[in-house]
């Protein structure tokens, strides 16, 4: 398990250390004001104040042997930033940020961050989020680059009772179904067969791309 | 198209309002700080400045028209809740908001919002991270309820040059291989061939328990 930094205690910061918590790894929470740091005593077994923009602060907390350090600061660029560049002087081997803008992320890009490290929580979910507003039918997409997702799909009133070989989505539509879920069992069929017939309580798996899922998200 | 309203022009705010007008959706963007709705005349073509915990506000704003409307403010707790209840007196068809907590969330249930209808960027990044924090070789996953994921992995040093047949992944790890991306010509293949052999370009895009995909990713 690893040992990992969490500086800023806001709610990425928050939800970051009791996920990695609950994994079993250990972890350091900081944040500069004492009020958060004591309101999270109870519920952190380490959790101290520092000005993560203080790089013996920093040291001092140990930051040098940890496997991960995560800025969880988002709106205090300055904070981000200098943190960024102390933790990178001290060693860490891995460290991640939350960035709030475009421009936050090129500069912890050219402070040798790794790009897949930045984190821009608010703005893929709200790209998402766009890409469903016509229809529910989508519940939710993971972009996959080159304008590829793959997406969980209710069944359109359309498709209910008819079988995936009927349905053709490849041809008619361009996409793949990759996976369909029995929600009444619980389970994640990845071999689904052309000739099942689609429930209203299945949900499926589809890989395509963007414009194409979109078209299929606004079927009736 | 669809007729939005974008209340509170945060990061989330901004950034939504931002790809639904490239999806060419008719936008109205909100906020209750002047300097903030002068900053964005230029960019958004309708923005406007209004108090959202106000009902009269919100119906001269033409919200009893929209398709949908979005609550973008986070962290006024008081002002998301009072803006759900007035959208939905209101009779607006859809209202998403953003929530900062999860009794932020039970409330707005309560209040009859769906709950996919939530977003809480924050935790669900935050999570995702989570699971990826001892491996870059998973890239970035997608939760599917009942403990199932569907995850892209960056191949193992320890997968290259074998076949899919070879590595057995279904059998030795419970995880299932969906589509194998070439990095080089950029498609996904929904239908990988067992018998390719692996390379260090490729993807990987595997569904799974998230247990098994964790140990999937600690491979080396
Ligand atoms: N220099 C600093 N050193 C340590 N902690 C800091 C520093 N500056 C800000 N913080 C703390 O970081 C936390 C998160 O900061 P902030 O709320 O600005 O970021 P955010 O990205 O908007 O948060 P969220 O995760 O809620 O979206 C706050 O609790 C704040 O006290
Ligand atoms: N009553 C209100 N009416 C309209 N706009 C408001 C109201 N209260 C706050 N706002 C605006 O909503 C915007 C977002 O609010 P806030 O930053 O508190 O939310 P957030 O969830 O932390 O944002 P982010 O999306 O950056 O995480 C701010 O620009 C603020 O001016």
């Amino acid at each position: 398990m690893a040992s990992v930094l969490v500086l800023g205690l806001g709610r990425f910061g928050v939800n970051l250390a009791r996920e990695l918590a609950a994994l079993d790894h250990q972890v350091l929470a900081v944040d500069s004001d004492i009020a958060i740091v004591n309101h999270f005593k109870e519920e952190f077994a380490d959790v101290v104040q520092a000005d993560i923009k203080d790089m013996e602060a920093l040291a001092s907390l140990g930051a040098r042997d940890v496997d991960v350090a995560v800025v969880a600061v988002g709106s205090r660029m300055d904070a981000s930033i200098l943190a960024c560049l102390h933790l990178k002087e001290l060693g860490v081997p891995r460290v991640i940020a939350k960035v709030s803008s475009a421009d936050h992320k090129k500069i912890l890009e050219a402070l040798g961050l790794d790009e897949r490290d930045l984190v821009y929580p608010e703005r893929d979910m709200a790209n998402r989020l766009a890409h469903t507003l016509t229809t529910r039918n989508i519940m939710d997409s993971l972009p996959l680059e080159e304008g590829y997702s793959i997406v969980t799909l209710a069944p359109p009133a359309s498709f209910i009772g008819k079988t995936l070989k009927l349905l053709d989505l490849r041809r008619r539509h361009n996409v793949q179904v990759v996976a369909i879920k029995d929600t009444l069992i619980g389970t994640w069929n990845p071999v689904p067969s052309p000739d099942a017939l689609i429930k209203d309580s299945d949900q499926l798996l589809i890989l395509g791309q963007e414009e194409d899922l979109d078209t299929l998200g606004g079927i009736k």
